[in-house]
C-alpha cells in the first residue's frame, strides 16, 4: 500500500487527521483526542488491478486471465480501502451518561486496487 | 463520480484546498455520528464535575485512566463482534424525592434499538458512622413511575466504620427496564438505621455521586442475512 505524496497519482492512502478540539467536540468526546479519517484516492491502472488487495483469489485470477488476453473493456478497477481498523470511542450521549464502544473498520489502514 | 466505467466513490480533487478540507471534515463528523447511532452532536449544557468523571472512570477501568483523565483505551479484539458498549450514567443530582431515598437515571434509546445488558452495576458511598459498628443491610429496589409498586432487585450487607464504595448488581433491573422501552430509571435504597448515611446525588460531594456501569450489546436480529 503506498502513501501519498505530493506528485503521485497511483492508488494511494491520504492522511488525514481531525482534532476534536479543532471542530469543538471535544466537550462531548473524552477520548481519543482525534480522529484518523484516512481515505484512499488516485488512479488505478489495468496492470494494478488486483492488486495487492485480492491477490490470491479467484478473482484475481480471473482478472489475470482477462488481463493476459488483452480484455480491458470489461474490467474496471477502483482504488479502495484494503485494510481497515478499528476506534474505540468514550463520549457524552444525548442524556449525558458516559458511553464506551469499539468501532470497527473505523481507520483506513491500506488501499489497493480492486 | 458516476462517470461510465468510472468507481463509484466520492471525490474531493475538483474542490479548493480549504473547501476539500471543509469537504472532509463534515463527511468525518457525519462517519461519527452514524457510528455512534446520533443524529446530532450532543448538546453538554451541564457537565459532569471532572472529579466526578475521573473518579467512576478510575473505578471502572482501574489502571488504564492516565494522570491527565483521558483513558488508555483497550485494542478492541474479537470482543468486536458482539458490539458492545459500556456506560456510566451519574444519577440525577435535582431529582426531588421527598423519601430522600431515590436515585433517577436518564437514559437515551432508539426506539428500534434492542438492548442486552450484560452486566450492570449500581456504585454507592456510604458516609462513615460512629455510632454504627455492626453489619448493616442495604436493600434496593426499583420503582414504576405513576404508582407506589416497586420491586427487589440487590442487598447487600457490610460495615459501615469507614465510609466506602459499595456495588449492587443490577442486571435483571436494567434489563427490565430497557425491555418495557422506559427513559427514565428511578431506584430506590433502603437502609434501616443507615439511610442518612448513603450518598444519594448530594452535590457538596461531586466525587461521590452515586453512578451506574452498564456493559450491553445490541441484539442481533433473526433477519439480518447478508447477500454477498
Amino acid at each position: 500500500s503506498l502513501d501519498c505524496d505530493a506528485n503521485g497519482s497511483v492508488c494511494c492512502k491520504n492522511d488525514f487527521y481531525i482534532k476534536f478540539r479543532d471542530i469543538d467536540w471535544q466537550d462531548w468526546i473524552i477520548a481519543p483526542e482525534g480522529y484518523h479519517m484516512n481515505y484512499c484516492m488516485g488512479q488505478c491502472p489495468q496492470h494494478l488491478a488486483g492488486s495487492p488487495g485480492i491477490a490470491s483469489s479467484f478473482h484475481a485470477a480471473v482478472l489475470n486471465q482477462l488481463k493476459a488476453n488483452g480484455i480491458h473493456t470489461a474490467v474496471s478497477s477502483c482504488c479502495v480501502p484494503t485494510q481497515r481498523r478499528p476506534l474505540s470511542m468514550l463520549y457524552f450521549d444525548s442524556t449525558q451518561n458516559i458511553v464506551k464502544t469499539d468501532i470497527p473498520d473505523m481507520i483506513v489502514e491500506a488501499c489497493g486496487c480492486t | 463520480r458516476g462517470e461510465p466505467g468510472g468507481c463509484a466513490s466520492c471525490g474531493t480533487t475538483g474542490l479548493a484546498r480549504g473547501e476539500q478540507e471543509q469537504v472532509l471534515i463534515e463527511m468525518a463528523k457525519q462517519h461519527i455520528l452514524s457510528k455512534l447511532h446520533l443524529s446530532e452532536r450532543p448538546n453538554i449544557t451541564q457537565p459532569v464535575p471532572r472529579a466526578t468523571l475521573i473518579n467512576a472512570l478510575r473505578k471502572l477501568h482501574a489502571g488504564r485512566l492516565r494522570k491527565d483523565g483521558t483513558l488508555e483505551l483497550e485494542k478492541p479484539a474479537s470482543r468486536l463482534r458482539e458490539r458492545g458498549y459500556e456506560m456510566v450514567s451519574f444519577a440525577d443530582t435535582d431529582f426531588s424525592d421527598t423519601s430522600k431515598s431515590g436515585l433517577a437515571f436518564q437514559f437515551s434509546k432508539e426506539a428500534d434499538a434492542n438492548f442486552q445488558v450484560l452486566k450492570s452495576t449500581l456504585w454507592l458511598y456510604f458516609r462513615s458512622s460512629e455510632t454504627i459498628k455492626k453489619k448493616v443491610t442495604a436493600r434496593l429496589f426499583l420503582a414504576s413511575t405513576g404508582s407506589s409498586n416497586r420491586t427487589f432487585i440487590s442487598q447487600k450487607k457490610f460495615e459501615v466504620a469507614q465510609g466506602s464504595w459499595h456495588t449492587f448488581v443490577v442486571t435483571q433491573g436494567v434489563q427490565a427496564f430497557f425491555d418495557r422501552g422506559d427513559k427514565r430509571l428511578q431506584l430506590e435504597v433502603e437502609c434501616q438505621g443507615c439511610q442518612n448515611l448513603a450518598v444519594l446525588g448530594s452535590q457538596s460531594e461531586p466525587s461521590r455521586q452515586p453512578f451506574l456501569v452498564a456493559q450491553v450489546r445490541l441484539r442481533e436480529d433473526g433477519h439480518n442475512i447478508r447477500k454477498r
